[in-house]
């Protein structure tokens, strides 16, 4: 554990905590992407197996079954629950169709661990969780888009959820230095790069924003 | 304690 890893962990719990809130304060789930949730619920069921075949700490093993918990609990919410369910508007919601998400990256998951040579189904499906990461973020951009102006604690949720990426970036580049053992997974790098990228026209406009003390729009 | 490839990480 390094302080990068640690505060991106941290980053990612304030993340879901503020997803709440904001669920729960507005009483809607306007402007909150169904689909990404789904996209979350599906890497973290299929990266966290490992749950019952290697115990790494307490404190790993507590927040894996806190992220899967709190995320099983938000999608409920949004289909199941009033107000919420009546609000959530699906046609707002339709970029990037589940299958077309799950299905490429379950076809590289598959190739990269042939090429491996890691043909454990554990191995394959924490290599497509991976990938579906990367992706799971973007249903949650577009509906941003749609909506244009930002609100304030949907804002920061997605602020949130990217400054953990990008302190795992520093959280890899601190073990790579500082961990002898620590053997490098360029797969794990190039998709955790390409999701970092996805936030940062985002944090562009959270922090003008910020700065200007103004709303949050973004450009059409 | 070594770690292999980043899956010790959430």
């Amino acid at each position: 554990m390094n302080i990068f890893r640690f505060a991106g962990d941290m980053s990612h719990v304030v993340s879901i905590l503020v997803l709440l809130l904001r669920l729960r304060s507005s009483k809607s789930a306007v402007g909150i992407s169904l689909k990404t949730q789904e996209l979350f619920l599906i890497v973290f069921v299929t990266r966290y197996l490992d749950l019952f075949t290697t115990f790494y700490s307490l404190y790993n093993s507590f927040m894996k079954v806190a992220y899967i918990a709190s995320t099983t609990y938000i999608i409920w919410m949004i289909r199941f629950q009033e107000p919420y369910k009546s609000k959530y508007d699906a046609s707002q919601d339709s970029f990037l169709h589940i299958k077309f998400a799950v299905a490429p990256c379950a076809g590289l998951a598959l190739f990269a661990c042939l090429v491996k040579g890691e043909l454990s189904p554990i191995d394959i499906l924490w290599t497509f969780s991976i990938f579906l990461e990367a992706l799971a973020i973007v249903p949650q951009l577009f509906v941003l888009q749609r909506y244009r102006e930002v609100e304030n604690l949907t804002g920061h949720y997605v602020f949130f959820l990217g400054a953990y990426r990008g302190l795992y970036i520093l959280n890899w580049v601190y073990r790579s230095y500082y961990e002898q053992f620590y053997r490098h997974n360029w797969l794990v790098y190039v998709s955790g790069a390409v999701q970092t990228a996805l936030y940062v026209d985002f944090f562009y406009y959270y922090v003008v924003s910020k700065y200007y003390g103004g709303k949050l729009t973004l450009p059409t | 304690a070594d770690a292999d490839e980043a899956k010790d990480e959430l």
